[in-house]
């Protein structure tokens, strides 16, 4: 069986020093072994 | 007459009537092909190559069968009741033969009455500690990350193996409020996210601005893209549904569809797997905005249970696919808050059949 995630998440953030603040990002690959309650993405 | 018995008998001796020697001669052919397909496979991903999108026979071959009965009849088989002395012995063959963690389960193995109970199992209490960082999104099964990734442009298409991909609209059913995200359209400028095709592309990620004074905040303010991820469930895997964040659950649809299997080689052979399969889609809205997950069901492990929703039947046989209705839908009350999930906490479970 599949399980399929579909999110919506910040891309990216202007801070007020004009910097961007790269925003969510995975935090596993294609391939990976993943467990409940590990973290997808940040 | 005495010699053409002989020579007869003879003949008969070594001619292997013919129906038998051409099916062991296709079993053969079968296997060989079977076998060079399996060598070039490991192969392309030796030298780090995908693999690619090619339907075969055997995908044209499996939509002929009646998957539905096939998996409604293994799961009553899965339902028989193994007598007591036999329960260890039979969950341990089976954990050795899909690598189950036997130390996780709740139980001891005498407690399981059939393999159905085994399969559902639950974990001992600690067994799967929840990630506590608030901004990230958690794994709501065990199993294989297949793809990730983000959803660009109008059609917004996730790769199903390399070479083909499915629109999520027909994942998730066209209906999904992931299109009520692409527009708040008020009126003014309108400042577009990096779309591939370009800012005029009619697009979902438009983010407008009503006037110049909310321009600064809308600056500040995070821009927002769709992502996905998808995971494949091995058949020893820990098979219960938990919630990927805080989340409220506005709505349910099930799409009673096929049952093609959705191992490796299925999702490479079998076009619109996900999209043609069995499945239950919830849909809601966690803090940074969307969210649906998807639990597709597979020939072995046909149906899905809703823990807030127990009456829901899956995979039943009365349920028929009709193309203006491809699922039914079901909204949560309050509407607009529906179901509210923790993180971590179990939403529902594939079983078999």
């Amino acid at each position: 069986s599949t399980v399929v995630v579909v999110f919506e998440a910040p891309l990216s953030k202007a801070k007020e020093d004009g910097t961007v603040s790269s925003e969510f990002d995975f935090c596993v690959r294609a391939g990976d072994r993943i467990r409940v309650g590990e973290a997808i993405g940040r | 007459i005495h010699a053409s018995t002989n020579s007869g008998a003879r003949q008969g001796k070594f001619l292997l009537p013919g129906a038998s020697a051409a099916a062991l001669l296709m079993l053969g052919v079968l296997h060989a092909k079977r076998m060079y397909d399996d060598n070039k496979l490991a192969e392309r991903k030796e030298k780090g190559l995908e693999p690619e999108f090619e339907p075969d026979l055997k995908a044209s071959f499996l939509r002929l069968l009646p998957l539905r009965s096939i998996s409604r009849f293994w799961g009553s088989l899965m339902e028989v009741e193994v007598p007591v002395f036999m329960r260890p012995a039979v969950y341990k063959g089976w954990a050795r033969a899909f690598h189950s963690n036997l130390q996780e389960s709740a139980l001891p193995l005498e407690e399981y009455p059939s393999l159905q109970a085994f399969f559902t199992r639950s974990l001992k209490e600690g067994s799967r500690p929840i990630d506590a960082d608030p901004n990230c999104l958690v794994s709501p099964v065990d199993g294989k990350v297949l793809r990730l990734g983000q959803l660009r442009g109008p059609g917004a298409m996730i790769e199903q193996v390399k070479g083909f991909s499915y629109p999520v609209s027909s994942l998730l059913g066209a209906s999904s409020s992931l299109h009520d995200t692409k527009e708040e359209d008020v009126s003014g400028d309108q400042t577009e996210q990096n779309t591939p095709e370009g800012s005029n592309a009619k697009s979902w990620w438009r983010v407008s601005v009503a006037s110049p004074k909310l321009r600064d905040q809308t600056r500040l303010s995070p821009k927002r893209g769709i992502f996905y991820c998808v995971l494949y469930l091995h058949p020893g895997d820990y098979h219960r549904v938990h919630s990927p964040a805080d989340w409220n659950i506005f709505k349910r649809r099930h799409f009673s569809g096929n049952l093609f299997p959705t191992n490796e080689r299925a999702v490479r052979t079998i076009r619109n797997l996900y999209v043609e399969n069995e499945r239950v889609v919830l849909e809601g809205q966690w803090k940074e905005g969307f969210v649906a997950i998807a639990a597709v069901g597979a020939t072995n492990v046909g149906s899905v249970k809703l823990l807030i929703e127990p009456e829901l039947r899956t995979n039943s046989s009365g349920s028929v696919i009709l193309p203006s209705q491809p699922y039914n839908e079901r909204v949560y009350e309050p509407e607009g808050t529906g179901v509210m999930v923790k993180k971590g906490q179990e939403i529902a479970g594939f079983n078999m059949g």
